[in-house]
């Protein structure tokens, strides 16, 4: 029935209706109208397109287009849900969605493990975890000997690996995060609540009580 | 906390890649 009514608000490419965001995630339909001004805002800030390119991520979160950080890049590439080198409005709802303070636990275990998964083997390999943690090194002022680092890579993967296979699988990690809930703690951004308030969307917000 | 007290992954989370809370930073 839509089809006839002509709206004058612009989207961006790959827009989705908030109502139906909000069906899938555990964001309100207010917090998705919010998000989208989020979105707009990101997704504007190099390339004008609707859409957020890797620079326009970057710029987000360093304030600085051009720096690259390994665990940004997993992000962005879990985030780029059809892989097409671009997020969608779509795409930045459902990723955010599993941050949300609401969202179930097994979902945030979930994707940290695709994301410490370099190569999506479907296990974290130990060449990947001192990858992870030479990257980290390289991006703090903590400086460490390769002795330490190859130290703390072997505990970690002592206390992890159960089955001593030499690589952590789904169900090794999620076990290792029941006993290191800290672990998990920055896949929850308290933010995302008070997003309307950041984000106020009036606009679109009256568009959607017009059409019920 | 000493680098060898803790694990890994705890050293990881500390990634400023990780922290989308910049992200709503105006």
């Amino acid at each position: 029935m839509g089809c006839f009514y002509s709206k004058t608000t612009k989207h961006t490419p790959g827009y989705e209706e908030p109502s139906v965001l909000a069906a899938e995630t555990p964001f309100t339909v207010s917090e998705v109208e919010a998000l989208y001004e989020l979105f707009k805002k990101i997704s504007a800030s190099v390339n004008n397109d609707g859409l957020i390119h890797k620079e326009e991520f970057q710029l987000a979160l360093f304030q600085n287009k051009d720096r690259r950080n390994l665990f940004a890049d997993r992000i962005f590439d879990l985030f780029d849900i059809k892989r097409n080198g671009v997020i969608e409005f779509g795409e930045f709802v459902r990723s955010l969605s599993v941050f949300h303070p609401n969202a179930q636990t097994a979902a945030k275990i979930t994707f940290a493990f695709r994301l410490y998964d370099l190569r999506n083997t479907g296990f974290i390999e130990r060449e990947e975890l001192k990858e992870m943690v030479l990257a980290l090194l390289n991006e703090s002022e903590l400086d460490l000997s390769d002795d330490v680092v190859e130290t703390i890579v072997d505990k970690t993967f002592r206390d992890a690996d159960v089955n001593g296979d030499g690589r952590i699988d789904p169900e090794e990690w999620k076990e290792f995060v029941m006993k290191n809930p800290s672990l998990i703690k920055n896949m929850t951004l308290p933010y995302l609540t008070d997003i309307t308030l950041a984000f106020p969307s009036f606009v679109v917000r009256s568009e959607v009580e017009d059409s019920e | 906390t000493a680098p060898l007290a803790m694990n890994a992954f705890e050293l990881i989370s500390r990634s400023q890649g990780l922290n989308l809370s910049s992200l709503f930073e105006k």
